[in-house]
């Protein structure tokens, strides 16, 4: 689903 | 990162600083909402504590730190500083009815039942309402000054924008997060009444007056 662990989005 | 997520965090960046530079040089909060103040401070609080765990880049880490510090240099200045100018006959919005339920949706609906992972759920549906303090303090007294305009606009233009960054994500790389799309959704609603009376009047020079 495209998400991922870290978010990389202030 | 693209240029709707950049121009999103300047515009972010923009409103923050125009916000504590209009508290500092008039020496005064009068129509600022110290209550959406502190959730902002609440929401990158919560958000932010990954600040000490994982590294993405520089830019993401310095933006993170800059934020924090001019959320809590706000809320030092509305609530310390300048105390005596602010407004809380008029600030008076229940923030606790938004700080409970997002606190529960938060633990019921999020992608990773961690506590890492649940307070930045927390804030993301935090953020999403964070500003309707200030927006049923302008209601209550009717009137916006237009700084306090320009900071609405830029801060709700930034989630905007960031709904075209996740937009781009999901075309490009396949990348969609459901949790931050929803929240921007909701949050960038609640702008478009403020967003309508801010393109027909506030850019004509007008005042702007929110319906009481």
């Amino acid at each position: 689903t495209g998400e991922t662990d870290t978010h990389d989005e202030l | 990162m693209n240029v709707f997520r950049l121009v999103g965090d300047l515009s972010h960046l923009l409103a923050i600083i125009m916000l504590l530079k209009k508290i500092w040089s008039s020496r005064s909060c009068a129509g600022i909402s110290g209550k959406s103040q502190l959730l902002f401070a609440l929401v990158f609080t919560t958000r932010y504590l990954d600040l000490f765990t994982s590294f993405i880049s520089v830019y993401n880490t310095s933006m993170k730190v800059i934020y924090i510090l001019c959320a809590y240099a706000t809320v030092y200045l509305i609530y310390v500083k300048f105390k005596a100018t602010y407004d809380h006959n008029h600030d008076t919005f229940r923030a606790e009815f938004l700080v409970v339920p997002v606190g529960g949706l938060a633990f019921l609906v999020n992608h990773d039942f961690t506590p890492l992972e649940i307070l930045w759920t927390f804030s993301i549906y935090l953020e999403s309402v964070a500003i309707m303090p200030q927006l049923f303090m302008i209601s209550k007294t009717g009137e916006a000054e237009s700084i306090t305009s320009h900071y609405l606009f830029c801060l709700g233009g930034y989630r905007a924008l960031y709904i075209i960054n996740w937009l781009y994500r999901f075309y490009s790389e396949g990348f969609f997060d459901l949790i931050a799309i929803v929240a921007g959704c909701v949050q960038t609603i609640l702008y478009c009444d403020f967003f309508y009376l801010y393109i027909t009047k506030v850019i004509y020079g007008q005042k702007l007056s929110l319906p009481a």
